[in-house]
């Protein structure tokens, strides 16, 4: 179901630790020497929905919150 | 499919494995012969012949463990990851680690993961596949709960294995039976597909109209109760829910246990109280409070704690005005109004349906709050009614939200 507004915060972070265990994702740090990626852990989303044959929109969704919630494989799903 | 980076593999056809411990949901045997006929699955497409050793290296060690367990994946708890494992390789590689906070069964049921399934997965990993983004596939990451009766590898994956170790040398006599024929009473085909409820086919992107099934257009069509849910709208009908929701544009038919497992299914009646995000279902005497999958502790309660009188044995029909804060309940030709703020039943009820509805001469079987508009709904029609004046604006089949 939807997210009520006091539990995105925590979706976010659910979010985050899904695409980090399955998807590689790092949270940048700054580097005066690298481009920024303003929004990487969209482009993990992307790839994410991407991988599921979601609508790849880059947004943390309901369908794509949902498919993070389903119960899994541990092994991930891309390698750096 | 996929394999590993630098695709490692096996580079023997006998491969050994080891049961090193077992889980206390099933019986030792059953864990065996899940294993088992896990290991049959990639045999029967392949050259490669697995042998049980009790002792000593193996090169796929089995285990189940819960938390961190020695490497560098700790498991979560019940759902999440159910286990994971090594692709071909010395030490760790191949092995293959089961969340013990599982609870494991034999076959698919609704209280657990079947060892069967999750096994033949976590043994593609062992010989060297990655995940498959193939809806259906093995090793498609995400557990789908299936029939596993005469169960038999997709395709895809058989592509796969046999990119890295070939085609069997000898045909198989016989096709791979997964498990012999089950109870009945353990799950029916129909029942397997449900399991995993709010998953939706992830191919499907979003189809400019829904497909509509046929049983959703009987034009007899009626329905136990009906509510809002975050913006939802789920009508029951017996033991199945029907889920219209903005997010996406076809109309899902699940069972109720599927959300909600331990509610008895056959709602008399349900209603949202968006601001509290609660839902309410009523069945026989007694209500529950959800929040999304969650139930509320404390429930069921009498519904005499809402101010019914011992007399009142079943609600018909609930519906809940967001504006006025007020919840109507229909009980034959009656209805009473529930003040959600003081949280009790308004003086003066119950009154006649008829006298302050007009057009609505009948009981109600399920009501809706939507729009600015009620729902109510009798048999296969249902009849829209202004909130404010209460008059009847038009009457319509109660298929109607389902795109026939």
């Amino acid at each position: 179901f939807p997210v009520v507004p006091e539990k995105e915060k925590e979706e976010m972070q659910f979010a985050k630790k899904y695409l980090e265990n399955f998807y590689d994702f790092k949270e940048e740090k700054s580097s005066l020497l690298k481009r920024k990626n303003l929004n990487p852990m969209a482009d993990k989303i992307r790839e994410m929905q991407s991988f599921f044959g979601l609508e790849v929109t880059g947004e943390l969704n309901h369908k794509t919150l949902a498919m993070m919630k389903q119960p899994r494989c541990g092994m991930p799903d891309i390698r750096s | 499919y996929s394999t590993f980076p630098l695709s490692p593999k096996w580079k023997k056809e006998d491969v050994t494995y080891r049961i090193l411990n077992y889980t206390p949901d099933m019986l030792q045997a059953d864990v065996e012969e899940a294993i088992a006929k896990a290991f049959q699955l990639w045999s029967s497409v392949t050259p490669l012949r697995f042998t049980r050793v009790y002792s000593g290296q193996a090169d796929i060690m089995i285990s189940f463990a819960s938390g961190f367990h020695g490497d560098f994946y700790p498991f979560d708890g019940p759902g999440g990851t159910l286990a994971h494992a090594y692709p071909p390789g010395s030490n760790i590689g191949g092995d293959a680690h089961f969340d013990e906070d599982e609870n494991w069964t034999k076959f698919t049921t609704y209280n657990g993961y079947s060892l069967f399934l999750v096994a033949a997965h976590e043994l593609g990993h062992s010989l060297g596949l990655g995940h498959s983004n193939v809806l259906g596939a093995l090793m498609y990451p995400i557990y789908m709960a299936r029939d596993t009766r005469d169960y038999k590898l997709p395709q895809d994956d058989i592509d796969g294995i046999q990119a890295l170790y070939g085609r069997p040398k000898e045909p198989p006599a016989l096709p791979t039976k997964a498990f012999p024929p089950q109870e009945p009473t353990e799950m029916t085909p129909a029942e397997a597909t449900t399991e995993m409820p709010p998953r939706k086919e992830p191919t499907e992107t979003t189809p400019s109209k829904a497909p509509v099934r046929p049983q959703d257009c009987d034009p007899h069509l009626s329905f136990d109760a009906i509510t809002t849910l975050r913006g939802e709208t789920l009508f029951f009908k017996g033991s199945y829910v029907w889920r219209k929701s903005p997010y996406f544009s076809d109309i899902e038919h699940d069972t109720i246990s599927s959300f909600w497992p331990s509610l008895v299914a056959g709602f008399d009646a349900a209603y949202e109280v968006d601001k509290r995000d609660r839902v309410l279902f009523f069945k026989d005497n007694h209500y529950w409070a959800v929040s999304g999958y969650s139930i509320e502790p404390g429930f069921p309660k009498p519904i005499q704690n809402l101010g019914f009188p011992t007399s009142v044995r079943k609600i018909d029909a609930a519906v809940h005005d967001e504006n006025t804060k007020k919840t109507y309940f229909f009980v034959g030709n009656k209805y009473w109004s529930f003040n959600e703020n003081t949280q009790s039943m308004e003086r003066g009820y119950p009154r006649k349906i008829a006298s302050d509805f007009h057009g609505i001469g009948h009981t109600v079987d399920a009501a809706l709050q939507k729009n600015g508009l009620f729902y109510f709904f009798h048999g296969a029609n249902q009849y829209e009614v202004d909130i404010k004046s209460k008059k009847l604006i038009r009457k319509m089949k109660s298929n109607s939200w389902f795109n026939c």
